[in-house]
């Protein structure tokens, strides 16, 4: 299974409509600091169902939201889609390409999407579940996160090994 | 349960002893259960011992090798449960120049079978990437994204 | 008590807003006291804006950025309180090309009142250097320590 | 006031005895992964009297000891030497220039000289208390601390100006 491609809209920096396609093996994201870069990561983070405002560097879930500039007015929702490359039925569901799609409003109101049909978190969470996707795997460090693995207490190292049993 | 966690503990540390020997060009690594009798409650810890170091706590590392001890780790999960894709953002950061082209190229050997997407300072890591994605705010506060080639990249350092 | 408290505030809060717009080309930062009410018990907020920017809680800012704005509240304090020496380790970590410059000239700047010592893998902090010193281990496990020129050092790096 | 030399023997990886002159503005220490220079650091805190075994990354008080290496026996004590210029008096004793030499062997034996003179670690501190050295200082920032100022609680920061007061 493979990562395709990655469409961003207001959230966090990405006021406007982004798409990331991800073609390679090896991707690499360059660019200074504070543009937007790692907030690409909690946007994959997110649309993969995070809940943790702190993983997400915020205080409250809507500060995911696009905010505003000097110039620019915020936005209402935030809106992150992952489509995926499911042709060697990796991920336990009837398609060749899976959609998963996440909104969420200002008033609070969340909406989660897989090929289109309105979801539960839960179901996100299902899907991904002992995928090595989402929560408690190790696919995605965070900046500045790389030595925790070293310096959690023991009983979240004997998860890693549960996860990989 | 106690068998598959055994034999996972088995492999993982095999996995991390062989890989962490080729990022540190040597030295010993191992991981260790805390109460091997009982497997449904053992904790694990990490053994980090440097090329030509003596062996001492992991607290005492340096920040780079910190770094690519932990890198070794999450390498040999990669490698054992074959996940689809992982995300690097910035792990390099404490690494001097050799050990970023270690890291690197590591990287593109494993490529082969994961995905990887990474987010890099560093040119040395940048010039082992197959493609590069620029981020920039050209208009204030609001991210836009552009593909570059390696030496437009080098810009956005 | 009260008074004095009072005034390095005032003194330290101005030095704060002064430096932040250096070092990031532009922008607001404040200190806010919790409590002005009473000078004995009040805690301290940092607010940051960097430029373009809307007023966010700093835990949105990215890495560099935070960075940046310790590094301008460190330095005012230096300025304020006229430390005879500062000591920094690899704080240039997380800052990209062009913000290490700014943070390499600043220190080049402040030299001159306060005695700067800093560890850095970074070539363009190195430029900025008086005198340098290389660290090696030629013998394994044994540090040991030569002056260098530019040349040299990055190849320490 | 300025720092104009720092002597090392038998501390962490400095298992020869090293000398360093601080004899411009603005210096730099450069080296590999895990050659030593956030150990000369180290060694910097621990002549002003640091006690805290984690601030110094280890779990005993005798890990500063060189343990030895894989060709080298382990020593039995460490000892830095700080040499400070104090023409300016900026440090509140008799010397224009004044020499702090920490000592530690490793049955646990502690000696503190100020100038040659045997000394008690709060002597130590006394010299240093309220300089801008040494503890609650923001004189030395160690490797990935430099965010911590922005986290730390608003106590912690209030100390910063009284510290500056
Ligand atoms: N809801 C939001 N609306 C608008 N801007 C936001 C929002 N949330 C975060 N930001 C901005 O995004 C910026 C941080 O972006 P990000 O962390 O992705 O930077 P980065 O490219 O990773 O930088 P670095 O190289 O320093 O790590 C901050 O300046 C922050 O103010
Ligand atoms: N008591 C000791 N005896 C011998 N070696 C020690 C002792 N304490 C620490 N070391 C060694 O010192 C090394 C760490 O040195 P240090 O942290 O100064 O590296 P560094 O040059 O700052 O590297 P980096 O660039 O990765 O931060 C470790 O390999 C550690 O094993
Ligand atoms: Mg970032
Ligand atoms: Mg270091």
């Amino acid at each position: 299974m493979e990562l395709k491609k990655l469409k961003i809209y207001g959230f966090k920096s990405f006021a406007n409509k982004t798409v990331i396609s991800f073609e390679d093996p090896f991707i690499g994201i360059v660019g200074p600091n504070g543009s937007g870069k790692s907030n690409i990561i909690d946007a994959i983070r997110w649309v993969f169902g995070e809940q943790s405002n702190k993983s997400l560097r915020g205080e409250s879930s809507t500060d995911v939201i696009f905010g505003g500039t000097q110039t620019k007015r915020k936005q209402n929702f935030a809106e992150v889609t992952i489509v995926f490359d499911n042709s060697d039925n990796y991920l336990e569901i009837e398609f060749l390409e899976v959609e998963v799609t996440r909104r969420l409003y200002r008033n609070g109101i969340s909406e989660y999407l897989i090929n289109g049909v309105e979801s539960r978190l839960k179901d996100i969470n299902d899907l991904f579940l002992d995928k090595g996707i989402g929560k408690n795997s190790f696919s995605i460090i965070s900046q500045g996160k790389i030595e925790e693995i070293l310096s959690t207490n023991q009983d979240h190292r004997r998860q890693i090994i549960e996860e990989t049993a | 349960f106690k068998e598959s966690f055994k034999a996972a503990y088995i492999q993982l540390r095999s996995e991390f002893q062989i890989i962490f020997k080729e990022l540190f060009g040597g030295g010993e690594a191992d991981l260790i259960l805390t109460n091997p009798e009982d497997m449904l409650t053992t904790g694990v810890e990490i053994i980090a011992q440097p090329p030509g170091k003596k062996l001492q706590t992991i607290s005492l590392l340096s920040g780079g090798e910190k770094t690519l001890t932990a890198i070794s780790l999450i390498f040999s999960i990669i490698r054992m449960k074959k996940v689809p894709f992982v995300i690097l953002d910035e792990v390099d950061a404490a690494l001097d120049e050799s050990n970023v082209k270690r890291y690197a190229e590591y990287i593109k050997l494993f490529s082969s079978k994961t995905q990887f997407i990474v987010i890099t300072h560093r040119p040395t890591t940048m010039e082992c990437i197959d493609s590069l994605y620029g981020v920039t705010m050209e208009e204030e506060g609001i991210s836009s994204l552009v593909k570059v080639n390696l030496k437009e990249g080098e810009n956005y350092v």
